[in-house]
């Protein structure tokens, strides 16, 4: 594994997106990883839908919540064909599901994994290396004050609530950090994105992270 | 959790946004106190979120909901990744 790596530099990772104040980072996270997924593979990189995964993802809540596990396999089983974000935009709450005809084009899944990685962040690392940027769900209550840096303390693991995207690692420095981007917006953290140390489970980093495969 | 108890009331009071920002402001300077001379530790400060409760915060923007996640084992996905 390399000391540092980040799919960016690959760009296959799309821009930072803002949720607003609808709760659907779950939808936000997942989307962003299947985007992600498809550019890895050789397909332009493009915004694809949130707004379909929070209107039809029918078993969650929406703007009002959500789990990325949940949303994870109602793509998987319904083979839902994602649209591009430019067919059914994010409006920041919730609505009716739009249902687009089979000719319609648009990207599903073939699967997808969910693993607790806490005590193995060099496996969770080198799943990121091999299948790209994952899905992980945090604690994030001290990240409403967070301007930059590493977070490394007041950031328990334990309560996860709100979902990120990991988009890769860096550990040539003195602390090894995850880079996490989020979906606050670009002025958010350090251009919408926040760094996590390595090792030791901060913010729970570690605990629900999953890979999405097309 | 206060996350529960909190539901938007519509828009907030000046009085209220101001009592929100005190509260971030003195958080702030409670979460930089410690490990001041750690380099690139997080620095924590204003932005867009310093007009909410912390509860608000939670009640609008923490909203993923988790269910336990099998431990990874590097064993099994070994053994997986070596079947032809």
């Amino acid at each position: 594994l390399p000391l540092r790596f980040d799919w960016r530099d690959k760009q296959v990772v799309t821009q930072v997106r803002n949720q607003q104040t609808c709760g659907g980072c779950w939808a936000f996270s997942v989307v962003g990883v299947v985007e992600s997924a498809y550019a890895i593979k050789g397909k332009p990189l493009e915004d694809l839908s949130v707004q379909q995964v929070i209107d039809c993802s029918y078993n969650n809540y929406g703007c009002n919540g959500g789990s990325t596990l949940n949303a994870l396999n109602w793509l998987n089983k319904t083979q839902v064909k994602l649209v591009r974000d430019s067919e059914y935009p994010f409006k920041a709450q919730s609505g009716l599901c739009h249902y687009f005809s089979d000719t319609q084009s648009g990207f599903s899944i073939k699967g997808y994994s969910a693993h607790d990685f806490s005590d193995q962040e060099d496996e969770m690392a080198k799943a990121l290396f091999t299948f790209g940027p994952l899905v992980g769900i945090v604690d994030a209550v001290s990240w409403q004050d967070y301007l930059g840096g590493i977070i490394q303390h007041h950031c328990s693991s334990g309560e996860a609530n709100h979902a990120v995207i990991i988009t890769g690692f860096d550990k040539t420095g003195s602390t090894p950090y995850w880079i996490v981007r989020n979906s606050w917006g670009s002025s958010w953290g350090v251009d919408g994105y926040a760094y996590v140390k390595m090792g030791g489970n901060i913010c729970g980093i570690a605990d629900f992270v999953s890979a999405v495969f097309v | 959790d206060p996350a529960d108890t909190f539901t938007p009331t519509g828009p907030r009071s000046r009085e209220q946004q101001a009592a929100a920002f005190r509260e971030s402001l003195n958080r702030h300077r409670y979460l930089n106190s410690f490990f001041p001379s750690e380099n690139s530790t997080a620095i924590y400060g204003i932005n867009q979120f310093s007009y909410l409760f912390p509860a608000e915060f939670k009640a609008t923007y923490l909203r993923s909901k988790t269910s336990r996640f099998p431990k990874y084992s590097a064993a099994v996905q070994m053994s997986i990744s070596n079947v032809s």
